[in-house]
C-alpha cells in the first residue's frame, strides 16, 4: 500500500543525501496518486495534499530516520481528523417523534438501510415507524413492507396515487396517534439535477420538519459523488451521511470527498445486505481502507 | 478549453485533470496523456485543437469496435444480467424486454433474483407493463432452479429472447460468485448456446471499482458485454476506458433514465465527444 510507497520512494531519496522540500514534493506525489486510485476527488486531494505539505516539510518528516513511516502517519491522522471531527451521532428530538429522512441517487442503499435503522432503533428501545414515500419505483412500497416485517417494524403507507408530500405528513400525523417515537421516511431515488424531484425533496421538508435529513451514498461512487453531495446539501441541507455497500473491496474515497465538501458527519456505515449490517461510523477504519 | 491554445504543460494538465474528473482513473489517464506527448512529438503538433483531437482518437481507439448483441431469430436467446447491487439491472432488462418486443420478438423475463425483498414483485410489475411474461418462484427459492423452468418453459412457449434477472452481489462473496457460474452452467445446459449474452451491468457513478468488478465477474461467468447505467447524471463514465485498457469488454447499451425507452445503442464516437463537453 501506500506505507510500502514511500518508505520506497525515501529510501531512493535519502540515499542522495539529506531530505530537501523538494524530496517531500515527490513523496507526496504518491500520496496525490493513492489518494486518487482509491476514488478521492482530485480537488478534494489537491486541498488535502496541500493542506498535510506544512506538516510534511516539518523536521517531523525531514529529520525523521523513518521519513516514509512519518509521512504515512501524518496522512493517516490528518484524515482522520478530515473524516471524523464532529460528531456523528443520531441528534434525537427533545419532544417526539424524532424525524429522519433518507434521501440519494438511485440504488444507494436507501430503502434497506431504512430497515437497518428501524431495526437498531428498536433494539436500542424505540418505537420506530417506517414511511413508505417512494410512489415511483415499481413495488418500492411493497420492499419496504417486507423490510418492515422482516425487522418487526410497523410500516405506514399509502399506495402509490398520492404525493410523498402527503405521506410523509400521514406517517407523521399516524407516529404522533400510535406514540411511535421516531419516524423513518425512506424517499425515492432521484438525480441531484432532476430539478423537480430535488423540489419534492425540499417540499417533504418545510412539511414534517426532520430532525435528520441524511444522504446516503453507495462507497463504490467515484468522482461525481462531490457533486450529488454539494447539490443535496446546497438544495436541501442534510444533517449527516450514511455510507453504504462497504463490505466490498471498494477503496472508499468518496467519503472523504463527501466529508470534505459538505462538513457533514458520516454517521453511519453499511456493511452487507442483511438488516443487522450497519455499524457507528468509525472515521480510523475508513482512513485505513481509503490509503490501503 | 483548449481553442486556439499552444500546446504546453498545462494543457497536458489540463487534459490529465479532465480524463481524472471522468473516472477515468489515475494510472490510465497518465498513460493516456504519456502516449499522447510522444505522438504529439512524432507528428510535431503545434496547436490545442489537434492535441485534442489527437487524444480523443486515442480514446475511441481503447474502446474497439461496437460489438452487436448475439441475438438471432428462429431460436431461443438467453441473456444472464449480472452485477453489483443497485446498479441497475432490473431495469435494464425491461428497457431490453421492451426493445426486443418492438422488434417483434417473443420475450420472456426470468425472476432469478430470489433474495431481495420485492424482487421478483418489481420485475412481475415491468412485465405486467410491457405485456411479457415473468417466470418466478418464491423467495428463497434456488435461482437455479428458476432459470431451468423458465428455458423449459420459454421453449414450450416459442420464446425468442429469455432474459434471466439475477441478485445483486458483490464479486468479493465467492459463495454468490459460485451461484451465478450455478445460473450460467445451468442455461447452457437446457438450451443451446446459453447464454448468447452475459450482460456485466455498471453505474456510472462508479469509480475505479469497477475495474475490479469486471475482472471479478469475468473470472466467474463468461461476460459477453456491458451496460452501463445512469448516464443521465453528471458522471462522465470514464471507468469504461479503465476497463478496456484491461481485458477486451465491449460496452452494448447506455442507461439514461428509469423508463423503458431509457436505453440506447452505444455509440463510442459520441460517448468520448461527451467525455470533453
Ligand atoms: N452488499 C451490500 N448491499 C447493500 C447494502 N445496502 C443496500 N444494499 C443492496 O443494494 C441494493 C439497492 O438497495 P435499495 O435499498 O433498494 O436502494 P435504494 O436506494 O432504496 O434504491 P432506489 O429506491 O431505487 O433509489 C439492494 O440489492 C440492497 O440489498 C450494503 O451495505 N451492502
Ligand atoms: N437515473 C437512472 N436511474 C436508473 C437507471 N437504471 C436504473 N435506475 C434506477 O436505479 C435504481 C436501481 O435499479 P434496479 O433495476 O432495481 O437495480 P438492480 O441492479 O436490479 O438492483 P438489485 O437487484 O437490488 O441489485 C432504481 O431506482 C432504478 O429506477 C438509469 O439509467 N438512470
Ligand atoms: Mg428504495
Ligand atoms: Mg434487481
Amino acid at each position: 500500500g501506500l506505507t510500502e510507497k514511500l518508505q520506497a520512494t525515501f529510501r531512493r531519496l535519502r540515499s542522495k543525501g539529506k531530505l530537501t522540500e523538494k524530496d517531500v514534493n515527490t513523496a507526496l506525489r504518491e500520496v496525490r496518486l493513492a489518494l486518487l486510485e482509491a476514488d478521492v476527488n482530485h480537488r478534494v486531494v489537491r486541498d488535502f495534499v496541500a493542506a498535510i505539505k506544512e506538516r510534511a516539510i516539518g523536521a517531523e518528516v525531514m529529520e525523521s530516520i523513518t521519513p516514509g513511516q512519518q509521512m504515512v502517519k501524518i496522512v493517516h491522522e490528518e484524515m482522520i481528523e478530515l473524516l471524523g471531527g464532529t460528531a456523528g451521532r443520531l441528534q434525537m428530538a427533545s419532544k417526539p417523534p424524532t424525524i429522519i429522512m433518507l434521501v440519494g441517487l438511485q440504488g444507494a442503499g436507501k430503502t434497506t438501510t431504512a430497515g437497518k435503522l428501524a431495526n437498531h432503533l428498536r433494539k436500542n428501545g424505540r418505537r420506530p415507524l417506517l414511511v413508505a414515500a417512494d410512489v415511483y419505483r415499481p413495488a418500492a412500497i411493497e420492499q419496504l413492507h417486507i423490510v418492515g416485517e422482516q425487522v418487526e417494524v410497523p410500516v405506514f403507507s399509502m399506495g402509490d396515487k398520492l404525493s410523498p408530500v402527503h405521506i410523509a405528513k400521514a406517517g407523521l400525523e399516524k407516529a404522533l396517534r400510535d406514540g411511535r417515537d421516531v419516524l423513518i421516511i425512506d424517499t425515492a431515488g432521484r438525480l441531484h439535477i432532476d430539478t423537480e424531484l430535488m423540489q419534492e425533496l425540499t417540499s417533504i421538508k418545510a412539511e414534517v420538519g426532520p430532525h435528520e435529513v441524511l444522504l446516503v451514498v453507495d462507497a463504490m461512487t467515484g468522482q461525481d459523488a462531490v457533486n450529488v453531495a454539494t447539490a443535496f446539501d446546497e438544495h436541501l441541507g442534510i444533517d449527516g451521511v450514511i455510507m453504504t455497500k462497504l463490505d466490498g473491496d471498494t477503496r472508499g474515497g468518496a467519503a472523504l470527498s463527501v466529508k470534505a465538501v459538505t462538513g457533514k458527519p458520516i454517521k453511519f456505515a453499511a456493511t452487507g445486505e442483511k438488516l443487522d449490517a450497519l455499524e457507528v461510523f468509525h472515521p480510523d477504519r475508513m482512513a485505513s481502507r481509503i490509503l490501503g | 478549453l483548449i481553442t486556439g491554445r499552444k500546446i504546453d504543460e498545462s494543457l497536458y494538465e489540463e487534459l490529465e485533470e479532465l480524463l481524472i474528473i471522468s473516472d477515468v482513473g489515475v494510472h490510465t489517464s497518465l498513460d493516456l496523456v504519456e502516449s499522447l506527448r510522444h505522438a504529439a512529438k512524432e507528428q510535431k503538433l503545434a496547436d490545442g485543437d489537434s492535441l485534442k483531437a489527437l487524444l480523443k482518437s486515442q480514446l475511441r481507439e481503447l474502446l474497439g469496435e461496437p460489438a452487436p448483441m448475439n441475438i438471432e431469430p428462429g431460436r431461443l436467446n438467453v441473456i444472464v444480467v449480472v452485477g453489483v447491487n443497485g446498479v441497475g439491472k432490473t431495469t435494464t432488462i425491461a428497457k431490453l424486454a421492451h426493445q426486443y418486443k418492438k422488434q417483434g420478438l417473443k420475450v420472456m423475463l426470468a425472476a432469478g433474483d430470489t433474495f431481495r425483498a420485492a424482487a421478483a414483485e418489481q420485475l412481475e410489475i415491468w412485465g405486467q407493463r410491457l405485456a411479457v411474461p415473468v417466470l418466478r418462484h418464491g423467495e428463497g427459492a434456488d435461482p437455479a432452479a428458476v432459470v431451468y423452468d423458465a428455458v423449459q418453459s420459454a421453449k414450450a412457449r416459442g420464446i425468442n429472447v429469455l432474459i434471466v434477472d439475477t441478485a445483486g452481489r458483490l464479486h468479493t462473496k465467492s459463495n454468490l460468485m459460485q451461484e451465478l457460474a450455478k445460473i450460467v452452467r445451468v442455461a447452457g445446459r437446457e438450451c443451446q448456446g446459453a447464454p448468447h449474452e452475459v450482460l456485466l451491468v455498471i453505474d456510472a457513478t462508479t469509480g475505479q471499482n469497477a475495474v475490479v468488478q469486471a475482472e471479478q465477474f469475468g473470472k466467474s461467468v463468461p461476460l459477453t458485454g456491458l451496460v452501463l447505467t445512469k448516464m443521465d447524471g453528471t458522471a462522465k463514465g470514464g471507468i469504461i476506458f479503465a476497463i478496456a485498457s484491461q481485458q477486451e469488454l465491449p460496452v452494448k447499451f447506455i442507461g439514461v433514465g428509469e423508463g423503458m425507452d431509457d436505453l440506447r445503442d452505444f455509440d463510442p464516437d459520441q460517448f468520448v465527444e461527451a467525455l470533453f463537453d
